[in-house]
């Protein structure tokens, strides 16, 4: 049959990769014999020979004694498939194009095999080819594929290669473990690669920043898809540590990529998950030392760095941009009227919090509306001085005023949660939030006798995050202290810590 | 959304994974990546190995690049590319070469003329390769082996090439004659 | 709640969860001749 003479040609050049060299001329001969014999040489032979070559080398994965060498076919067609995007002479389209149609192809063999065979599938000489892809292309690309000799060719490489990682993180994002379970591991194997993820996140202009964001989204809805109240599953767990293991490795090699992506990170993050926010939201810049935060006070000084948001998060005010950006302008009451009034969901969200279970106000909004207002209080101390910013009358503050006073306490406590998640290393954001906290904590105009409410929410969102084990942001435990100083011992007589035994014991510890 | 719904994290009570709320000490994880206070420039994603500890239990080979001007130096030792091609011209050169060398021409060139070239003399010298262990061996002359009732193995003392140790070491060990060639 | 087929995958794919050998470079070319792993020569060592 015609596959089985495709499997043929590929055992041949399965053999011949154990024979030779990688850079063998030989290689580039079988390969074009394979075109000029017609093997190859139309997009629908290309399809039907990746398909039998990757069946016959997951078969042979499976045959293979596993102590022995289990990936030889795999590694192989590896190989060939980053010959095939090398030497063909494409232009950049074409080439990715090309790569999108293998990869595919892949896919297809690939989704099939998880949804026919439960119980003996195995995502091993899957990952395995995804692995080799990238430590093959990874040889090629060196010192901007200084391999090739070809100066026309290398050029051309060069320009593709942002797009090879890119289209890989696309299929990435494609066989995440919701569409794919029985590849979860595998998968998070892939997005922590050590040729894929360090790449992704030096990448020049920060092109990769995008994806991997997504990635790191989709990893960690699936965990919120399953971590319950009373029963998480072991493999979830497993999972988890994972995922809190990558995103240390992040918070060491690239804190920048955390603290330019904290608004859509964070808000991703299981809210059960507390430490895994915290890490997210302690990165430090690189060149910046971890201050003591039980030494060091918030002072203008100290906290003139403007943090990078690499997501701008006016994209995500939906109906409400014109409003917010007319107020922060021209603050009005019916403008807040609408604001207030247009943070409700149109259905109920489930939500697996700490004291809760369901969301009726639009989270991401609310996070998104929070996290605008530090981006405009950033511009707004580059351009004008800071006493128009830091100010009870300034729109900013009197926005989020607004906001919490029309609000219910579910609304309190989302938008208070995203204020406490711009406290983070010293920079401008920590500043103005730890400035709005602190008033609002000590504001006198709450109307209707709201002030203890408010009180309340901004503890336990700032002790939420200090009772769990390392790492604290800096500032959160700063602010907290700062409010303990304000109260003095009027802290520990506030009903609502007197009436719980543990809050009052370590309000009183402290 | 108060003060009072910590309670049951700080109380460690089943409602909530402790590990995934209260969270852990991550220390040994930081370890495991080698990140501590004093290393702030190291790259640990560079070298990966996995998202857990527990299948990290090998190093993986992180990206590097030889630059050619490093490969191919001239006059340089065990540089140049070494190539067996007539066996005419290789085989008088082979009988005179020592055991050891011998060794290392058949393990170093695998699937080659050499390999088979090597493998002929050595069986001359009385080296015979045992098939399972992938080692070399000979008769150890001051014992004389026993042969098994079934004739299918025997009993003696050997000397073995080891090429981890590379050094030959005697042992009395028990030799299926199917094992050898 | 975590349905039955999901949490069937999960589970086989945590069992089958690739380790830092299978994310290792390839080596078809150089396929060692010697033991896989520096063990003393008379390790037992199955056929």
């Amino acid at each position: 049959t015609k596959t089985e003479r495709y499997y043929l040609v590929f055992t041949e050049w399965v053999k011949l990769q154990q024979r030779v060299k990688p850079d063998n001329p030989v290689n580039i001969v079988f390969i074009r014999q394979l075109f000029e014999k017609g093997v190859i040489d139309k997009k629908e032979k290309i399809i039907e020979f990746i398909k039998a070559a990757l069946e016959l080398s997951v078969n042979s994965f499976k045959q293979s004694d596993p102590t022995g060498e289990v990936f030889t076919s795999i590694d192989a067609l590896s190989r060939l498939i980053t010959s095939l995007l090398v030497i063909q002479e494409f232009d950049i389209e074409e080439r990715k194009e090309y790569f999108n149609l293998l990869l595919s192809v892949v896919t297809l063999v690939f989704a099939k095999d998880h949804q026919t065979n439960v119980t003996s599938f195995n995502e091993r000489p899957y990952f395995r080819l995804y692995s080799s892809l990238l430590t093959d292309w990874d040889k090629l690309r060196d010192h901007h594929f200084i391999r090739v000799s070809d100066s026309a060719v290398r050029k051309s490489l060069t320009e593709f290669d942002p797009y090879f990682f890119d289209i890989f993180a696309s299929f990435l994002h494609s066989y995440q473990p919701i569409a794919f379970p029985g590849f979860s591991f595998a998968w998070i194997t892939l997005v922590s690669h050590r040729m894929f993820l360090p790449k992704i996140l030096r990448s020049k202009e920060l092109r990769g920043w995008d994806k991997l964001v997504l990635l790191l989204i989709d990893l960690m809805k699936f965990l919120s898809q399953y971590i319950k109240k009373g029963n998480v599953p072991d493999s979830i767990s497993v999972i988890y540590k994972g995922a809190l293991r990558i995103f240390l490795g992040i918070a060491n090699d690239v804190p920048e990529f955390l603290i330019q992506n904290h608004y859509k990170l964070v808000k991703n993050v299981p809210p059960t998950c507390i430490q895994l926010r915290n890490i997210i939201l302690s990165a430090i810049p690189k060149k910046m030392l971890v201050p003591d935060p039980f030494v060091l006070q918030i002072t203008e000084e100290n906290c003139s760095d403007i943090p990078e948001v690499f997501y701008d998060p006016s994209q995500d005010l939906k109906s409400l941009k014109k409003p917010i950006i007319n107020y922060l302008r021209i603050p009005s009451s019916s403008l807040l009227r609408t604001i207030s009034g247009g943070i409700f969901r149109t259905e109920l969200e489930y939500e697996n919090g700490i004291g809760y279970d369901e969301n009726n106000v639009d989270v991401n909004l609310i996070h998104a509306i929070v996290t605008h207002v530090a981006v405009e209080v950033g511009l707004e101390v580059s351009k004008a001085s800071k006493n128009a910013v830091f100010n009870v009358k300034s729109s900013y503050y009197t926005l989020l005023f607004g906001l919490l006073s029309d609000g219910n306490d579910e609304v309190k406590f989302h938008v208070i949660q995203a204020m406490v998640n711009q406290l983070r290393y010293p920079n401008v954001h920590t500043h103005w939030f730890n400035f709005a906290l602190k008033l609002m904590f000590l504001a006198e105009d709450w109307p209707d006798d709201q002030l203890p409410i408010v009180q309340e929410i901004i503890l336990r969102s700032l002790l939420e995050r200090i009772i769990v084990n390392k790492p604290h942001p800096w500032s959160v435990v700063v602010t907290f202290m700062d409010l303990l100083k304000l109260e003095g011992t009027d802290m520990i007589d506030k009903p609502f810590i007197t009436d719980i035994p543990e809050i009052h014991a370590i309000i009183e510890n402290l | 959304y108060g003060l009072k719904d910590l309670v049951p994290v700080l109380r460690h009570e089943p409602t909530y994974d402790s590990n995934m709320t209260l969270g852990i000490d991550l220390n040994s994880l930081l370890n495991s990546l080698d990140i501590t206070k004093d290393t702030k420039s190291h790259h640990c994603l560079d070298a990966f190995e996995s998202p857990w500890v527990e299948t990290s239990r090998s190093e993986v080979q992180p990206t590097f690049y030889i630059p050619e001007s490093f490969r191919n130096i001239k006059g340089m030792l065990g540089t140049a590319q070494v190539e067996f091609t007539s066996v005419n011209r290789d085989q008088p050169r082979i009988s005179l070469l020592q055991d050891e060398t011998l060794f290392y021409l058949f393990y170093k060139h695998p699937g080659s003329v050499i390999q088979e070239l090597t493998y002929l003399e050595l069986r001359k010298r009385n080296w015979r390769y045992h098939k399972t262990l992938k080692v070399w061996l000979t008769k150890d002359p001051m014992m004389e082996p026993v042969v098994a009732r079934d004739s299918m193995s025997e009993r003696g003392s050997y000397v073995f090439f080891d090429p981890q140790r590379w050094e030959k070491c005697q042992r009395d060990f028990v030799l299926h004659y199917n094992a050898i060639m | 709640e975590i349905d039955e087929f999901t949490l069937k995958h999960l589970e086989s794919s945590l069992l089958n969860c690739p380790d830092s050998l299978d994310a290792d470079t390839p080596r078809l070319f150089e396929n060692p001749l010697s033991l896989p792993h520096p063990t003393s020569i008379f390790f037992p060592h199955e056929p």
